[in-house]
């Protein structure tokens, strides 16, 4: 996360580390069910083997010594529909659902967050200098609708319906390498629902370059299907 | 039926202060119309209706004429002819506020008998509504409405309001309100409320300050002309083609030394960016090619190459002239607010509760209770109001957070929402937080999510499916059955009046989703009714975290 804060211990109890079985962070994800988690496609492109991959849930710092950790190996991968970057993990065993560990809410299939809604992304990606690494960082601003985010001094066309973009249009705060797979997540009726699922940018905290996330509510049905089905 | 106020606009939370006002008890809105309707000593411009005390004053002045005062569960209705500045045929029901005939001349006022002496006058037309120096037409002029000028060469002239009905655009057409719904390359507008064929972030519940109605064109987003997304398949959006308005733009008073709030007023000749880079003239498209022209946007004063804020940005703003840098904020003073309200939000270790009334709240939060978007502080519209950074410097009026700046008994913002002026912020007050402010351990019990706690006694949200058993108010006082009708005497919430809302015995109950939470009729004589506390039942479901996030929001 380039700008934001360091964020509350265990205050987005969804956010997990997906690491190599060697234990090295490269990419987030949420925690969407016990013994599922929501990360991107672009993610498993170094293995298609669940073994080359672990899981950590209820931990603050990169390190991982927290008392809190569960640790968990990956019982199967599914990539989402027609290449998008959006993939489903299956943990071996479920999590435990405490207050460290808890699933985000899944939003109406097809809802599109209204333009201007104030979102928040989390990982422990690069902070390029602006600080906190090693410890999940925070940063929030506002969605922006497409048809805005593909003007031609944006994105020029190339955010597709099933992404949403946001971002400040000054730059300064972004989400970036590292944070892929994990969680934008928008407050709404006292909870919090992952709308987005952190996916590509133009380098990172750019003014007029928002980030562009997979739009959720376009693979709910997706989500509860092969939930149900596996 | 509903119908008897469909000629008046509602707001809620909104009080006015009117010296010509009266009081009456009624049992319903649309008898609080009828009176307002029905006064004949003065002309009734609004009226003002608490439901739960069934109180109704009708006033004689409107926002317009008054400031507006925020009031908790009342509610400010203004007819909509007494706000109209535009005329429906030749305008005989015009009762806008120009004052200037069609050259320029400024009207005489009605009730002055120099230069010209009147044939029309107030006290001989009552109905006319001949106020101030107001453009009227008492006389059914085919011209429109008119007025006796200040000038003695001219004794009375025309004045060339704009018509209701024509469908003309001024500026960018951020204000359009008119009913083209076909665009310049001929598709048919989709409805703003439909998500097909085009899934869309332009909901009009959630955006209700962009009047995105029906399948009208719109231009919600700061484009150059109005545009709608379509109803082919294979063309998301496209512009509309409205013509100009030959009348004039709306004024403006330009702020030349210093800009308040975003400064979209600003119209001073700094021309340099706040990292010192000279500005690109907008007239020119090197070397940054843009859609920010003079053409398309007439009325934001893009003038050489000043500074200039011509799409709601957070503050004045130009194209650089150096080839790495597209575009910087500038650095143009605030008018008399040297710290800079809007500076970006640092972020700081904060529990998002508040203690006490709130006043020393410092959170992040910018959503109401209700879920409404809280509009700026620095911001006028669609609020007006003077709970400005500049006027209240302690209170930490930064952005659209949520605040109390005037000892309220918690934060509160104005919302973006027209129809709703103002609501309590959605907060709690914190409880049993350890001295020396650090966060509570968390031990890791095992918490199993469940899908609501609609059996538990607690709400969700503001509490509309409330069930639960508690019967004491905020004071402590008890409270009263919902069927009884003692000490209190009312109508408006009863059992049989509001079957479906669980009015049984006397619980607190939020029958007319009073964004404050449920409430109930009181035991004492004293006092009518008030809320209760209800805790809320986050924390025992998905996306409800036990440890509340900072949500630091910015660079």
């Amino acid at each position: 996360i380039v700008g934001g804060c360091v964020s509350k211990a265990h205050s987005w109890p969804w956010q997990i580390s997906l690491r190599t079985s060697s234990g090295i962070h490269f990419c987030g994800g949420t925690l969407v069910h016990p013994q599922w988690v929501v990360t991107a496609a672009h993610c498993l492109e170094r293995s298609k083997r669940p073994s080359a991959y672990k899981v950590l849930l209820g931990v603050h710092t990169e390190r991982a010594n927290e008392a809190s950790k569960q640790d968990r190996n990956l019982e199967k991968l599914i990539l989402g529909p027609n290449g998008a970057d959006i993939a489903l993990l299956k943990l071996q065993t479920p999590a435990i659902m405490n207050d460290k560990v808890l699933p985000v809410c899944l939003p109406e299939k097809d809802f599109v967050v209204p333009s201007g809604t104030e979102c928040y992304v989390t990982g422990w990606g690069e902070t390029q200098g602006t600080g906190g690494e090693g410890i999940l960082k925070e940063t929030g601003f506002p969605v922006i609708e497409n048809k805005i985010c593909n003007r031609p001094s944006y994105l020029n066309g190339r955010v597709k319906d099933h992404e949403m973009c946001a971002g400040n249009i000054e730059g300064g705060t972004d989400s970036c390498q590292g944070d892929s797979g994990g969680p934008l997540v928008c407050h709404s009726q006292n909870r919090y629902i992952l709308q987005g699922v952190t996916s590509w940018g133009l380098g990172c905290a750019n003014a007029m370059k928002p980030g562009v996330y997979a739009r959720v509510s376009k693979f709910v049905d997706w989500i509860d299907t092969t939930i149900k089905a596996n | 039926s509903g119908n008897e106020t469909d000629s008046y606009t509602k707001t809620e939370g909104a009080w006015i202060l009117s010296l010509q006002k009266t009081q009456y008890s009624v049992n319903t809105v649309a008898e609080c119309a009828a009176k307002c309707d029905a006064e004949t000593i003065w002309t009734c411009r609004s009226f003002l209706y608490i439901e739960k005390d069934q109180d109704c004053w009708t006033a004689a002045a409107n926002s317009k004429t008054e400031m507006i005062l925020r009031r908790s569960s009342a509610a400010l209705y203004e007819k909509k002819v007494y706000l109209q500045e535009c005329v429906n045929g030749i305008g005989t029901d015009y009762r806008g506020t120009k004052s200037k005939s069609k050259t320029g001349k400024i009207c005489q006022r009605w009730d002055a008998k120099y230069p010209h002496r009147p044939n029309f006058t107030p006290s001989e037309h009552p109905r006319a509504d001949l106020e101030s120096n107001f453009c009227r037409n008492p006389d059914a002029d085919s011209g429109g409405p008119w007025c006796y000028t200040t000038d003695s060469n001219t004794r009375w002239e025309n004045c060339d309001v704009p018509s209701c009905t024509e469908e003309c655009i001024h500026c960018s057409g951020e204000n359009y309100r008119g009913k083209i719904s076909t665009t310049e390359n001929a598709y048919t507008c989709q409805r703003w409320d439909s998500q097909k064929p085009h899934n869309h972030g332009y909901n009009p519940s959630a955006l209700p300050e962009k009047y995105l109605e029906e399948n009208y064109c719109r231009n919600p987003d700061g484009d150059p002309k109005p545009w709608c997304f379509t109803t082919s398949p294979s063309k998301r959006w496209d512009f509309c083609s409205i013509p100009r308005c030959t009348s004039e733009p709306p004024t403006i008073v330009p702020e030349l030394s210093c800009a308040t709030g975003e400064g979209e007023l600003y119209r001073g000749t700094i021309s340099v960016t706040e990292s010192g880079k000279q500005c690109q003239s907008w007239s020119v498209q090197t070397p940054w090619k843009h859609n920010r022209s003079p053409d398309n946007y007439p009325c934001k004063g893009l003038d050489s190459n000043y500074c200039r804020n011509p799409d709601n940005e957070r503050m004045p703003w130009c194209y650089t002239t150096n080839t790495e840098t597209r575009w910087e904020y500038c650095k143009v003073p605030s008018c008399g607010d040297a710290a800079g309200p809007d500076e970006p939000v640092i972020p700081v270790e904060e529990e998002d509760c508040y203690e006490g009334d709130g006043t020393s709240y410092r959170g992040v939060t910018t959503e109401s209770i209700s879920g409404k978007r809280c509009q700026r502080w620095s911001a006028m519209t669609p609020h007006s109001h003077k709970k400005t950074p500049q006027a209240f410097p302690q209170a930490d009026l930064r952005r659209n957070l949520c605040r109390n700046p005037d000892g309220d008994r918690a934060p509160w913002c104005y919302t973006t929402d027209p129809s709703v002026r103002w609501e309590y912020c959605n907060l709690e007050k914190c409880v049993n937080k350890p001295s020396g402010g650090a966060t509570p351990t968390q031990s890791s019990n095992p918490l199993v999510p469940t899908p609501d706690s609609a059996q538990k006694d607690c709400k969700t949200g503001k509490g509309d499916t409330y069930r639960g058993v508690t019967s004491i108010t905020v004071l402590g006082v008890t409270c009263q059955a919902w069927r009884a009708q003692s000490p209190q005497q009312h109508n408006s919430f009863t059992p049989q009046t509001h079957p479906t809302k669980g009015l049984e015995g006397n619980s607190c109950r939020n029958p007319d989703g009073d964004v404050n939470g449920p409430w109930c009729y009181t035991t004492d004589r004293n006092k009518k009714w008030d809320y209760c506390q209800i805790p809320d039942c986050a924390g025992m479901s998905c996306g409800t975290p036990v440890t509340k996030p900072k949500r630091c929001f910015g660079r």
